[in-house]
């Protein structure tokens, strides 16, 4: 706090008795020296940031000229390797629990929303209640913010961010496009243990169901319902046959970043992998192989109305924890 | 970081082996921004 107070106030001039001051040139030499290693900071950081921002002009020329960039490694997805990112999360977790001066909160939040293209209007709290960064990005918004929409026919975003994905997945080795040129199994992100219907199993369940409406048309049974495998019968809508698809949505670090439920949906089971904290970001797509299978994330699968979901989290080097669930009083 | 979302959703009954006439359609684009309780999708029950 005093450091950013003396940045803050202005510096008197050096004066002609500085010498008598005992503090010699010395001191003057001293007082210069901060200054000039803080500015020699801020233009390297302009640079690199004017860099990225000319690397992503580019990028959208080509994104409107409706070329797609391909999976290209390349030697900084590389190096990244090389460096300690589960250290540096965490002490970047650590330096952002730190609480904040109550009157430097407000300056620090439009700072980080100005940076992030964050609402602050719908955040819960006065800023000056959000005693750490840390707490300010796990905010919860204001009632009615995020309306659901009541169309029962429809399946609601889990998340606020940016959609990268979707598609249908078919055939049995069913694949997530990660982007152009390359894509993941859907098994390795969600784990060899996984309910994921197979294509075996959607026909096994065409079958079963068939030969029920068939065979036993007069006598329906509720109770034919198998908890023990992953085929869901539900006579309302067996007529209809089921895809799998699958949605890739991106929160940036200024977007909520709270994860609701896409549907009225029964989880089944959680699983947690830990992994690497790569970034995230659309050069990572670009460039780091099985980004979202090597990452940390957290894995949450059930059924719903209409059979299997699945819910992937996926940590990155600023998100270095994923909360799986928490006791509330009361 | 990233939520990646994995489901089943009603497609048509009238399938030619091979391909698939969609029931449950999508309704946002890549690069589209959604927020929590936004339709990601729909289907229509046939």
């Amino acid at each position: 706090t005093s450091f950013t107070k003396k940045l803050l106030t202005p510096q008197p001039p050096p004066s002609i008795n500085a010498a008598t001051n005992g503090g010699g040139n010395s001191q003057g030499d001293s007082s210069y020296f901060l200054p000039g290693a803080t500015v020699a900071t801020i233009l390297m950081l302009g640079a690199l940031h004017a860099r990225r921002m000319y690397d992503d002009k580019k990028h959208e020329e080509m994104r409107e000229k409706g070329i797609e960039l391909e999976f290209q490694p390349d030697a900084k997805a590389s190096f990244l390797r090389l460096l300690p990112l589960r250290s540096i999360s965490r002490c970047w977790g650590q330096l952002t629990s730190m609480e904040i001066p109550v009157w430097l909160r407000p300056h620090v939040y439009r700072a980080w929303a100005r940076a992030f293209h964050s609402n602050l209007e719908e955040a819960a709290l006065p800023l000056e209640e959000y005693t750490s960064l840390k707490e300010f990005f796990a905010r919860a918004l204001k009632e009615g913010s995020r309306p659901i929409n009541a169309d029962p026919q429809c399946l609601v975003s889990p998340v606020d961010g940016t959609v990268l994905r979707f598609g249908e997945l078919k055939g049995a080795g069913a694949m997530i496009e990660q982007v152009k040129g390359f894509s993941y199994p859907v098994f390795s992100l969600l784990g060899a243990s996984s309910l994921l219907p197979t294509a075996a199993d959607i026909n096994v369940q065409e079958e079963h169901t068939e030969s029920i409406t068939t065979t036993e048309k007069s006598k329906k049974s509720w109770w034919r319902v198998s908890l023990a495998s992953p085929k869901v019968w539900d006579p309302t809508s067996s007529r209809a046959k089921r895809g799998l698809f699958y949605c890739v949505i991106y929160l940036n670090p200024g977007d909520y970043h709270r994860i609701h439920s896409p549907a009225d949906w029964n989880i089944l089971v959680r699983r947690h992998f830990s992994g690497h904290l790569y970034p995230v970001n659309e050069r990572a797509t670009r460039t780091i192989r099985n980004l979202y299978i090597e990452n940390e994330r957290v894995i949450l699968e059930g059924v719903w109305q209409e059979g299997f979901m699945a819910l992937a989290a996926v940590g990155a080097t600023n998100i270095g924890s994923i909360e799986l669930g928490a006791f509330n009083m009361g | 970081s990233t939520v990646v979302l994995i489901f089943q959703a009603p497609i048509s009954k009238l399938l030619q082996e091979g391909d698939s006439s969609q029931e449950f359609n999508f309704n946002v684009k890549c690069g589209d921004r959604i927020r929590v309780g936004e339709a990601l999708g729909r289907w229509h029950s046939s």
